[in-house]
């Protein structure tokens, strides 16, 4: 069981998107896959066709110690063997209302201790640093930072990296097993020599499937679809599937 | 003096982006303007042209008390009447740091009482709703969300306006002013469909300046200059000098 974080607190650089489909194409190829949604927005949930408002239980009471993992799962209709955490609105509270708790970083560790049965596990991560991706970044074993090819995420990804250096010490086993540029227009000169600038710092790390800059990925979410769903021709749909085939390949 | 908080929990919706270029449109037009970096990724005080790394003292000083904002403040370099209070990575520990502190949440209301001399105060938030936001939006009078037009920005709408409701206790006063798009192109149907949608369920409050998807925004940053600067004949440069025009006419 690969256990995946895809992590990177710059907003709006296709963490959820990524997670979505590359989940949906494993889970295609026969592999069993469980997506974890730890933001508070809950685009995940949406993103799968599920309107987190109307959900009685989500991560939240999972972390608190209400339900179990298993309590909250969902199958992802449509997509056999692949099912979901869902979040809710709940979880923006959890850095104050677990702040004081024993363990408070081990919770979703502890809570996938009774999970099995699963080939990949991933955690789609808000767009910050605060406790629920430090549980996340204990819980998992590798993490995959989606970054555009734009000024401002290569500027975080400094202080990412500082933040996982700074959970090694509860998590010495996690390692970042790459890189992946999203948003990439190679009409753009900023995405062509920021992709440079990525493959100079970053030798060994990015993947080779970069993920065009494709309208049908924002178009999917709204039909509670991924994108082999609603449109499997499309450039998103093969960067995704040549994604999922790099991460099976690169364990 | 105008206090008014970007906010959208929602990444990568041109908060910063929308922050730096209003501000040094009114600053150009003689307005006396103090931005304020909240994000512990420090992207505004890095697209003013500052390392966050290379400050001694940011806004994390602040509001632990052992600064005041004029200690910390930048006059930005190039932008007469233009003024930066900087953001450092520290921020992203406040939530814990400030938990129990008493009157966590009116920090920066405090810190901002002794300053006077500007007509518009402008905090950029990060892409979260946690404590340092909370602070965002208890000393604020006004808050400005841009936003994407499409569906996970639109869906990310109502939590905001949750939050803000949960915040009224605090700061009754706090009123939307407005909703911007950001990123529009419209030749893409999304785009059109979710602009239409936003302003069928927000009408009066969505600013008639929608910010076109232009890349010279996306390259400007990396110069440590605003649009202005940058490229001022741009569909970026136009359209942020029209939307600081109808915010100053709208308060
Ligand atoms: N390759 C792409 N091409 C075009 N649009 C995309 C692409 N990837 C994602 N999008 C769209 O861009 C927006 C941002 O993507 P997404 O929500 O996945 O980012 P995120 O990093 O999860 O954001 P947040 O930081 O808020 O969690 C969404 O509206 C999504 O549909
Ligand atoms: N209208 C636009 N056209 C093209 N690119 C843009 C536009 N506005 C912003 N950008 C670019 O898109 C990226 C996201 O914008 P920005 O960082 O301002 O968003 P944000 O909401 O502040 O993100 P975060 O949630 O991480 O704070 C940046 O690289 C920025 O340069
Ligand atoms: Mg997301
Ligand atoms: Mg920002």
């Amino acid at each position: 069981m690969r256990i995946i974080a895809f992590a990177n607190q710059k907003g709006g650089v296709g963490k959820t998107t990524t997670v979505q489909n590359v989940g949906a194409a494993l889970a295609r190829a026969g592999r069993r896959t469980l997506l974890v949604d730890l933001d508070a927005q809950g685009s995940l949930t949406a993103s799968c066709g599920y309107d987190p408002d109307d959900l009685k239980m989500n991560l939240y009471d999972v972390l608190d110690g209400k339900a179990s993992l298993s309590d909250v799962k969902i199958e992802v209709e449509g997509v056999a063997g692949l099912d979901l955490i869902p979040a809710g609105m709940d979880l923006s509270q959890a850095d104050l209302a677990f702040a004081g708790r024993i363990g408070r970083e081990n919770l979703l560790k502890k809570a996938l201790g009774q999970v099995t049965g699963y080939d990949f596990v991933f955690f789609d991560c808000p767009p910050n640093l605060g406790l629920v991706t430090v549980n996340a970044l204990v819980a998992a074993d590798e993490i995959i930072i989606p970054v555009q090819a734009e000024y401002h995420a290569l500027r975080g990804l400094e202080l990412l990296q500082k933040s996982v250096a700074m959970v090694s010490d509860l998590n010495p086993a996690l390692a970042v097993t790459g890189l992946v540029v999203t948003f990439f227009d190679r009409r753009k000169s900023l995405n062509r020599e920021v992709y440079n600038e990525i493959r100079r710092n970053f030798p060994g790390i990015l993947f080779e499937t970069r993920i065009r800059d494709n309208v049908a990925l924002a178009e999917a979410p709204s039909f509670g679809k991924d994108i082999l769903a609603y449109r499997p021709t499309c450039a998103g749909a093969d960067d995704y599937e040549a994604l999922a085939r790099e991460i099976a390949r690169r364990s």
